[in-house]
C-alpha cells in the first residue's frame, strides 16, 4: 500500500451525494455508497454519516466531462472516476458516461468503484499490489468481494484498528470448544509424519492436519494438548482435508473433494461448503495441495503431476496454458500431500512423510546437508 | 482496444506520472529521448506486475487499455504512486 500523506483528524466522517448518476435509482445508489463507506469502518473506528444538505467532509458527485475540477472524463472506459485525498478535500467524483451497475458483471460496478475512490478520499494512494482494492485498474465485479490484506494495512496505518472488534479474528476470542483427543494419539504422527495439509493461519499459527486430527505446530513441534478434532475447532469442516490456504485477506480456505469452505480463524465465513467449480473456476476437484505464492498472490494448485496457477485479479483466473506439468519445479514429486509457504520465504512441500524445500531463487529443491528430502517427523513434529 | 501507438502510450504514460505531463498534449511537440519512453514503460510495468520488457508489448498495452481510476495527485495531473513503503 501507498500512503499520501495526509489523513482526517476527526473518526466521525460526513458525506453527501451532491449528483446522482443517470441511470440508476436513488435509493440503490445511497445503499451502495454508503456499503462503500462501512467497507473501511470495518476495519478502523471511522464512522460515516450521510447528510443531503449543508457542509459535509466528502461530497460525491456524477459529471459528465470536464465538470469544474480541470480533469475532466473521458466518455465510457478509461478513467472511471477520481477522488481527493484529505488534504484536498476528499470529494470523490464519478464519470457518469459509466454504465454503473449494481450487482451485476454488465457494466461498472459502483461498489467497488466507489470503495476505491473513498480509499483516497480517506489518505490511501495506489498500490501495487495487484490485488489490492487499491490497485489503481478496475477488475470487474467481484460478487463476494473482500478488502485484501495490503488494504487492511493501509487504512489501519492511518487510522488504527478497530477497537472494537478485529475482523480478520486476530483477537477475537471464537466461540468453538476446542477438545484433544487422547493424549498419546499424537504418537501417531511420529509412526507415520504423513499429511492431508499444512497450512499457516492469518495469526501466524501453523496448523498441520491428518484424517479428523489436527495439530498447532511450534518451533519445537508438536504444541503441548494436541492433536484436537478438526470438526470441534472449526465447525462444520470435515475431516480428511486434500489442501488449505490462508489468503492476503486473512481469509483460510480448505478444499476436500468437490468442494471447499472459507474461515476467519475458526469461524465459517459464511455459506459453505460450496462448490470449487463455482468459487474456484479452472481448478479441478480432489486437489493434492495448494499454496499461495506470497511475492504475487496467486495460488498454486497441485495434483498428480500438473499444477494450475489461479490469480483471482483475472478473468479469466487460470490461463489457457494450465495445467502444465510439476516437473516444471525440480526436484519436487508429483502425487503430492501439502504445500506451504513459510515466513522464511521457502516454500515447503510435503509428500508421504517427508518434506522438501523449495528455492524460489534458483526455482529447485535446495541442495543441503541433510538432502532434501528429509523426514517431516523429525523436522516439523519434534519426533525422536 | 489496447493502446495501439506510441503517442497513445506517451499520453498515458504522462496522464499517470511516469513521464513529464507536458506530453499529455501531443500537439505541443514533445520530444522524448528513446531511452526515457523505455524507462516510463519499465515504471509502469513493474508498478502494474507485467513483465518488465521496456517495449510496448501487447500485455503492456492491454493494460494501458484496462478501465481505471484516475485519482488526482496534488500537481493537478493523475499519477500511481511509486514510492516505497
Amino acid at each position: 500500500y501507498a500512503l499520501q500523506g495526509s489523513r482526517w483528524r476527526v473518526k466521525e466522517l460526513s458525506y453527501k451525494i451532491a449528483k446522482y448518476p443517470k441511470n440508476l435509482d436513488h435509493g440503490k445508489v445511497d445503499v451502495e455508497l454508503a456499503k462503500a463507506f462501512q467497507v473501511w469502518a470495518d476495519q478502523t473506528d471511522l464512522t460515516f454519516v450521510r447528510k443531503t444538505k449543508g457542509q459535509v467532509h466528502i461530497e460525491i458527485r456524477f459529471e459528465k466531462g470536464e465538470h469544474g475540477d480541470g480533469d475532466p472524463f473521458d466518455g465510457p472506459g478509461g478513467t472511471l472516476a477520481h477522488a481527493y485525498f484529505p488534504v484536498y478535500g476528499g470529494d470523490a467524483h464519478f464519470d457518469d458516461a459509466e454504465n454503473w451497475s449494481i450487482g451485476s458483471y454488465r457494466g461498472t460496478n459502483l461498489f467497488q468503484v466507489a470503495a476505491h475512490e473513498f480509499g483516497h478520499s480517506l489518505g490511501l494512494s495506489h498500490s501495487d499490489v495487484k490485488t489490492a482494492l487499491m490497485a489503481p485498474f478496475y477488475r470487474g465485479y467481484e460478487p463476494h468481494f473482500q478488502l485484501d490484506v495490503d488494504d487492511i494495512q493501509g487504512i489501519q496505518a492511518l487510522y488504527g484498528k478497530k477497537a472494537s472488534k478485529t475482523p480478520m479474528s486476530t483477537g477475537v476470542k471464537t466461540t468453538t470448544t476446542e477438545s484433544s483427543v487422547p493424549s498419546g494419539e499424537d504418537a501417531e504422527l511420529c509412526n507415520d509424519a504423513s499429511v492431508d495439509t499444512v497450512f499457516r493461519s492469518a495469526e501466524g499459527v501453523t496448523y498441520a492436519f491428518k484424517g479428523d486430527h489436527y495439530w498447532k505446530l511450534t518451533d519445537d513441534g508438536i504444541a503441548a494438548g494436541y492433536p484436537k478434532t478438526i470438526s470441534r475447532s472449526w465447525q462444520g469442516l470435515p475431516g480428511h482435508i486434500d489442501a488449505a490456504f490462508t489468503y492476503r485477506n486473512g481469509k483460510t480456505y480448505f478444499f476436500k473433494g468437490s468442494q471447499y469452505w472459507r474461515y476467519v480463524g475458526k469461524k465459517v465465513d459464511g455459506d459453505y461448503p460450496k462448490q470449487i467449480s463455482d468459487g474456484f473456476t479452472g481448478i479441478p476437484d480432489n486437489v493434492d495441495a495448494a499454496v499461495v505464492w506470497s511475492g504475487n498472490g496467486k495460488i498454486y494448485f497441485f495434483k498428480g503431476s500438473k499444477f494450475w496457477r489461479f490469480d483471482p485479479s483475472q478473468k479469466p483466473p487460470v490461463k489457457s496454458t494450465y495445467p502444465k506439468p510439476l516437473s516444471n519445479w525440480e526436484g519436487i514429486p508429483d502425487n503430492l500431500d501439502a504445500a506451504l509457504q513459510y515466513t522464511n520465504g521457502y516454500t515447503y512441500f510435503f509428500k508421504r512423510g517427508q518434506y522438501y524445500r523449495f528455492n524460489d531463487r534458483t526455482f529447485s529443491v535446495d541442495t543441503a546437508d541433510p538432502a532434501f528430502p528429509r523426514p517431516a517427523g523429525y523436522w516439523w513434529f519434534g519426533c525422536k | 482496444a489496447p493502446v495501439q501507438s506510441d503517442t497513445q502510450a506517451m499520453i498515458y504514460l504522462s496522464q499517470f506520472g511516469y513521464l513529464n505531463p507536458k506530453v499529455r498534449n501531443p500537439s505541443s511537440g514533445t520530444i522524448i529521448a528513446a531511452d526515457t519512453m523505455k524507462k516510463a514503460i519499465i515504471e509502469f510495468q513493474a508498478f502494474a506486475g507485467l513483465n518488465i520488457t521496456g517495449e510496448l508489448d501487447r500485455e503492456t498495452a492491454e493494460t494501458m487499455s484496462l478501465p481505471r481510476c484516475g485519482v488526482r495527485d496534488k500537481v493537478g495531473y493523475a499519477s500511481d504512486s511509486r514510492s516505497k513503503r
